[in-house]
């Protein structure tokens, strides 16, 4: 309507300044404001709508292709590994500071009769439960407050059943499984595949065997048309497969996508104990579902945290992988640690940060259900 | 952002494609909404 607006004060006052200018010079240098003003009152409304042009055909394109995505998917036709130019375009955006920026921002406070109309319009985009949340809206200070929030006591009850290993976050299972048949190797999307030593770190306490000791059955459970886990990016040696040895029978994985409007923290799936931190400092991929189709090694590369310990089964490992602008891990267990800080170099090939928690006793106890860390905006 | 969890879980010493009820088995699928405390998958003692 702005624009209309000005369409229609400029298409009157062109009308108008030939009859008002009485003097020549008067009338030229009207004339000539006129012409000026005209310009420039088009510029920003028709750069703002071509802009609004540009991104609607852009999302409806989008829309369409998520669309036939999800036809696929009804149809039971699994997507495959399919990297793009604009996957590779995200490689070189400063992603870091981007999500450091956008952190700042989302800290900033809102005023108080503001609150419950900006964290309903974030629900509503985000698909977020407020009836949830513990504390009444007004007291949330900003975004990244609410963001973080904590649930009203009794929202999350936690499966008694002593043996059974339960979801640490609220989201999605996007893979699970056994490691044994994959050769240390998870899939992300058909045909590409990444390294669990590598997700882990080169320390980790991973159980392996040697690769030749049961190579013979391995063969026979694996299927042989499925080549995915062969075709590991070898752009980085970091995250190369262990080829001397696989891991021991009896080890499984899940993988759980967090969604923005997800509750965001993450607790203990058992009664266990965490013995070594490990902090990758890495990109700040995104990691939703195009991402994982796009992007090589999408969980390797990226800022994560992982705890490795013992629980009454053996081994555990939870890794906490950040994202585009949610970069930020904070460890309740060790509130010091810092992730997602500025780097001096531009492409980093640092080993990750270790910390060993109790060197002389068993590490630090994490009970079933208890609050271990928590995804922060930044 | 995105949780990977690697454990260890019971497995019965059975033949080689069998398994049996101890073995440790998820009770989730893939592209389930999974909530804190869920359980993800159970085995039974023996």
């Amino acid at each position: 309507s702005s624009f209309l607006n000005n369409i229609r004060s400029n298409y009157s006052g062109a009308r108008a300044s030939p009859l008002g200018g009485s003097s020549g010079a008067g009338a030229g240098a009207g004339g000539g404001g006129t012409g000026d003003s005209k310009g420039n009152a088009f510029l920003v409304p028709g750069a703002t709508m071509a802009t609004i042009l540009m991104l609607g055909a852009l999302h409806a394109r989008r829309l369409y292709e998520d669309k036939k995505i999800e036809e696929k998917r009804e149809k039971g036709i699994e997507l495959e590994f399919h990297p793009d130019i604009k996957a590779s375009f995200l490689g070189v955006l400063p992603l870091r500071s981007i999500s450091r920026a956008w952190g700042s921002f989302m800290s900033l406070e809102i005023p108080v009769w503001m609150r419950p109309y900006a964290y309903k319009a974030w629900a509503r985009a985000f698909h977020s439960n407020l009836e949830e949340a513990a504390l009444p809206l007004e007291e949330y200070t900003s975004l990244q407050d609410f963001f973080v929030r904590s649930l009203k006591e009794g929202c999350r009850p936690i499966d008694p059943d002593p043996c059974c290993l339960v979801s640490p976050v609220d989201g999605t299972v996007l893979r699970f499984g056994e490691l044994k048949g994959n050769r240390g190797m998870i899939e992300q999307v058909k045909g590409h595949s990444y390294s669990v030593p590598a997700l882990l770190g080169n320390n980790s306490l991973l159980p392996m065997e040697p690769e030749g000791k049961n190579e013979s059955k391995e063969e026979a459970v694996g299927d042989k048309s499925d080549k995915s886990w062969l075709r590991v990016s070898l752009a980085s040696p970091k995250l190369r497969e262990n080829v001397s040895a696989s891991p021991m029978k009896g080890l499984y994985y899940c993988v759980i996508y967090l969604k923005p409007g997800d509750y965001h923290r993450i607790h203990s799936p058992a009664d266990w104990n965490a013995t070594v931190r490990r902090h990758f400092a890495g990109r700040l991929f995104p990691v939703n579902e195009r991402a994982t189709r796009t992007i090589r090694n999408l969980y390797v590369e990226n800022e994560r945290v992982v705890l490795e310990g013992i629980w009454k089964e053996g081994f555990m490992a939870l890794a906490a992988v950040g994202a585009t602008n949610i970069g930020s891990i904070e460890l309740f267990i060790e509130p010091e640690l810092r992730t997602n800080k500025p780097k001096k170099k531009l492409f980093p090939t640092e080993p990750p940060e270790e910390r060993v928690y109790d060197p002389e006793g068993l590490g630090l106890r994490l009970e079933k259900g208890k609050e271990v860390a928590v995804f922060n905006m930044g | 952002s995105t949780v990977v969890l690697i454990f260890q879980a019971p497995t019965a010493n059975t033949p080689e494609g069998s398994s049996s009820s101890s073995d440790y088995r998820f009770c989730v699928k893939q592209g389930d909404r999974v909530r804190v405390g869920q359980a993800l998958g159970r085995w039974k003692e023996e």
